[in-house]
C-alpha cells in the first residue's frame, strides 16, 4: 500500500510540466484527463480497452500493484478521486449528490452511512471543483499538488466522523439529510475541509 | 475528440510508469 499523495505528486508533475510546454495548453484539459485516468484506476477499471490498446499493462497493476490508500484506507482513494472525477467533468452538485446517495444507500443494509467516506468524497469535490474552475485555479492546484507530501493539505482529518450507521441508528441520531442534527455535522466536514491547505490558499 | 483521446492516453502511459516506478521504490 502506498498513500495516494505520492502518485498524486507524480501525476501532477507531469500535468504541470505539459500546461508549461506552450501558451495554448490548458491547465484545466490537462488536469480533467489525468482525473480521468486516476479514477478509472482507482475504481479498477482498465481503460487499455477504451483506449483500443492491449489490455495487458494496467491489468497487471491493477491485480498486483500497489494500492493506493487516503488515512491508510483504499475505500477512501476511491470515494476522493472519483469524486473528484465527476466534479470536474459534471459539476459539483451532480459530484455532491452522487456520494450522498451512496451513503444514504449503504445505511439501507449496506456497510452503513459513513461520514469518513463523505468526508473524503466532499473532499474529492473541492479539489475537481478547483481543476478545473479556472486556468489560474487549475494551475494553482498543479504547483501545489507537484509538491504534495501531506495528505492534510487535501484531505481532512476523520477523528470521531461516525461510520456504519445503519438506517434505524441514522434516523435516531441524525434525522434525515434535511434535519439540524444533520447539518451540524455537514458543518463540521465544511469547517475540516475548509481548513486543508489546499483549499484555503 | 482526438486530441482529448490522446491526451487520455499519455496520461495512462504516464500513470502506469509512475505506479511502477513506485513499485520498485
Amino acid at each position: 500500500q502506498a498513500s495516494l499523495s505520492r502518485l498524486l505528486q507524480e501525476m501532477f508533475q507531469f500535468a504541470l510540466k505539459r500546461s508549461s510546454l506552450s501558451d495554448q495548453a490548458s491547465a484545466i484539459d490537462e488536469n480533467k484527463a489525468l482525473l480521468f485516468v486516476l479514477a478509472m484506476h482507482l475504481g479498477g477499471r482498465n481503460i487499455d480497452g477504451i483506449l483500443g490498446k492491449p489490455a495487458v499493462e494496467q491489468a497487471v497493476l491493477l491485480k498486483n500493484g500497489p494500492k493506493f490508500t487516503l488515512r491508510k484506507r483504499v475505500d477512501l482513494a476511491q470515494h476522493f478521486s472519483i469524486s473528484a472525477f465527476i466534479a470536474a467533468a459534471a459539476g459539483d452538485g451532480l459530484a455532491q449528490a452522487t456520494g450522498l446517495f451512496k451513503e444514504v444507500s449503504d445505511s439501507k443494509g449496506g456497510s452503513g452511512f459513513s461520514f469518513a467516506d463523505l468526508a473524503a468524497d466532499q473532499a474529492g469535490v473541492e479539489f475537481g471543483t478547483m481543476a478545473v474552475a479556472s486556468e489560474t485555479s487549475a494551475h494553482s492546484l498543479q504547483v501545489h499538488m507537484a509538491r504534495i507530501t501531506n495528505e492534510d493539505d487535501y484531505m481532512p482529518k476523520l477523528s470521531s466522523l461516525p461510520e456504519g450507521l445503519q438506517e434505524a441508528t441514522f434516523k435516531r441520531q441524525y434525522g434525515t439529510t434535511e434535519d439540524a442534527r444533520y447539518t451540524r455535522m455537514q458543518n463540521e466536514l465544511d469547517r475540516r475541509i475548509d481548513n486543508c491547505r489546499l483549499y484555503r490558499d | 475528440s482526438d486530441a482529448e483521446r490522446s491526451r487520455i492516453q499519455l496520461y495512462r502511459r504516464h500513470l502506469v510508469e509512475s505506479i511502477n516506478d513506485l513499485s520498485k521504490q
